[in-house]
């Protein structure tokens, strides 16, 4: 780690980065039923997907005191929530979790989390 | 997470942002990084959603994540989403949401309901800063027209606050994660080095390439940041890197 103060040097040369940063194009189909939008994504990235989620429940679950509770929420009553979500998410993630063969609650924990760990 | 909109000289706009993600979530001794940025970076892909063989709005993602975080609609707006730290935060709303009151919507989910059905920047300025919403977020906001650029500081049920491009000082605005009225957290500032590193690109000098040697500059580029996403509204173009910060290195 370094924490010392900004140096007020700023980069002139980053741009045209390495070729190793660049990354894949995907299309959506939004002519497809929700449910089958992202078939590819999850039968390529299934494997990916699934080590992340792990890694998140982990941290979830070393929250103090109320890490087992969280993770019981997770894994009993995020699959409910699922459903009461507008369309076409609520088909679109269970779509996500049949194809990649991950449980539907930890499919949600994963979407959400960006926005719901802000504390 | 940092986003620019600027504009050039001959009222071009270009939107940029670093998606900074994972702190405090393990450390990667081997790798000397955030171990969930980390996992993140293999998993990051632009996406085009379309409709009849025709884009309808790109986005720059993660593998398995339906909702938008950075996003751009060509020829109407290009759209980012940077976390906003309260403690009336995003856990609220999920509990809001367990105990049945549902009337707020998802942020990302706003993000990509904007992307998808807007047809001006005024529409979807109107839409981020009116609608209800689950999480306390920024949302970045650019248009195809001169000085069609703000930040919409948004809580769970109004909008605190929406910065004008043209208030923020003339031919930028540059959001991090804290609110623009106030000092950024002294451990956390990377508000000032972009500002700086803005000011000495100029807008004469001003491009995507510009942008991005900002968004690479320690520590508006650090151990959090796992990609750049260079936007233009106008083009439509979305071009996106995989980042990663070479020791030595800030860890947010």
């Amino acid at each position: 780690f370094v924490l010392k103060p900004f140096d007020g040097k700023c980069v002139t040369d980053a741009y045209p980065p390495k070729s190793s940063t660049t990354v894949p194009n995907l299309t959506i189909n939004l002519d497809l039923p929700a449910h089958d939008r992202w078939k590819e994504v999850a039968i390529k990235y299934k494997d990916s997907m699934k080590s992340l989620i792990g890694d998140l429940k982990k941290l979830v679950g070393s929250v103090p005191v109320v890490g087992d509770l969280i993770i019981k929420i997770i894994d009993n009553e995020f699959e409910k929530i699922i459903p009461t979500l507008p369309a076409p998410y609520a088909d679109e993630l269970l779509g996500m979790a049949d194809y990649s063969g991950i449980n539907r609650g930890e499919i949600l924990l994963y979407n959400i989390f960006y926005e719901v760990f802000t504390v | 997470c940092t986003s620019i909109i600027a504009e050039d000289k001959n009222g071009e706009l270009f939107h940029a942002r670093n998606l900074d993600f994972g702190l405090f979530m393990g450390w990667d001794l081997k790798k000397n990084d955030w171990a969930i940025t980390e996992a993140l970076r293999p998993m990051i892909m632009n996406l085009d959603f379309q409709k009849n063989n025709k884009t309808v709005f790109k986005s720059a993602s993660f593998a398995g994540y339906i909702g938008v975080l950075s996003g751009v609609k060509p020829g109407v707006i290009s759209l980012t989403l940077n976390e906003r730290f309260q403690l009336k935060g995003g856990f609220i709303g999920i509990i809001q949401w367990l105990l049945g009151q549902r009337t707020a919507k998802w942020s990302s989910f706003l993000t990509r309901d904007t992307l998808t059905s807007a047809t001006s920047y005024q529409m979807a300025k109107t839409e981020l800063s009116k609608t209800e919403l689950l999480a306390p977020v920024y949302f970045i906001l650019g248009g195809t027209k001169s000085k069609e650029g703000c930040v919409i500081t948004r809580s769970l049920n109004k909008t605190d606050n929406i910065w004008e491009m043209s208030a923020a000082g003339g031919w930028y605005i540059l959001e991090t994660n804290y609110d623009h009225w106030l000092p950024p957290l002294f451990i956390d500032d990377r508000r000032t080095p972009a500002t700086l590193c803005m000011n000495e690109l100029t807008q004469n000098n001003l491009t995507m390439a510009g942008l991005y040697n900002v968004l690479s500059t320690k520590p508006v580029l650090n151990k959090l940041t796992t990609y750049t996403a260079l936007m233009q509204a106008k083009s439509g173009s979305l071009e996106t890197h995989i980042q990663k910060c070479p020791d030595p290195c800030w860890p947010w």
